[in-house]
């Protein structure tokens, strides 16, 4: 049995329509590590790996470990019918082949119960190996987007520069070129806005914009990004989600053969 | 030129 009862509501609401574009579907594994998945996108460029530790529900109870196969559009689709602030709570018997959503008003006295069909699904999980990154690049997550959606106007793909003085986001393309510089900032009013550099060594890396900006959709989830670069690895663009879990992104860097 | 890599070439199948 698995059941998980989610105070803040919005969270997996925000969560799901942040992964629906790129993935479609998915198993989600409840275990005693909390609600996690890893999916990939159709092209296989692309990989989202989430977690909602247990202390993100309460309570949370999962007295085996089993993959919740899931069509992302359609778990989109009933949470659409969920308020922002509603609570909700996920359960399914085990062995599932359906997941039980309950949405529950502040106030006590509307109850929405909805029954999704779960899907049995081959997913084929990678290996990701510890890496210590030679530049991590710590950000607002609304400039994030905004560089992401004002590049893709000229190409669709952007370099990344990390250097001692600041990270720059580059394009190019047949009408023209752009690149916006962020300076180290530590000292804004808003820690939100501060762009920190942690940097072992320069990189310079080539990404499509096209799957930044997807990964661009998790802004909701929290007013801070972080972007972590190796040469020639994939890049990691990871979103805390308060201090009870993080979506994570990787992308395939385009390297010359 | 670049090309783009997918990701199974940087990390394993589990």
């Amino acid at each position: 049995m698995f059941e998980a009862r989610l105070s803040q509501g919005a969270v997996l609401k925000k969560l799901i329509e942040s992964i629906r574009d790129l993935v479609s579907e998915g198993n989600f594994d409840c275990s005693e590590n909390g609600l996690s998945l890893q999916a990939m996108d159709s092209s296989h460029v692309a990989l989202v790996a989430m977690l909602l530790r247990p202390d993100a529900f309460d309570p949370y109870r999962c007295d085996r470990s089993m993959p919740l196969g899931i069509s992302l559009k359609s778990l989109s689709s009933i949470l659409r019918c969920a308020s922002n602030d509603d609570v909700i709570t996920l359960r399914a018997e085990d062995p599932a082949d359906q997941l039980s959503l309950v949405f529950e008003n502040p106030q006590n006295d509307k109850v929405s119960e909805y029954v999704l069909n779960l899907m049995d699904i081959d997913s084929e999980h990678l290996g990701i190996p510890e890496t210590v990154y030679d530049a991590v690049v710590h950000m607002s997550s609304s400039e994030f987007q905004r560089i992401c959606r004002d590049l893709q106007q000229l190409s669709d793909s952007v370099s990344i520069d990390v250097s001692k003085e600041g990270v720059r986001f580059s394009a190019a393309g047949e009408v023209g070129s752009g690149s916006i510089a962020l300076r180290q900032n530590t000292n804004v009013d808003s820690g939100d806005e501060a762009t920190v550099i942690e940097l072992q060594q320069q990189v310079n890396l080539t990404f499509s914009i096209k799957y930044l900006s997807m990964f661009a959709k998790t802004t909701p989830l929290c007013g801070r990004v972080t972007l972590c670069m190796s040469s020639d690895v994939p890049l990691l663009v990871e979103y805390k989600i308060d201090e009870v879990g993080y979506v994570r992104y990787y992308l395939a860097p385009k390297i010359e053969e | 030129g670049l090309n783009q890599k997918r990701l199974a070439w940087f990390f394993f199948p589990k």
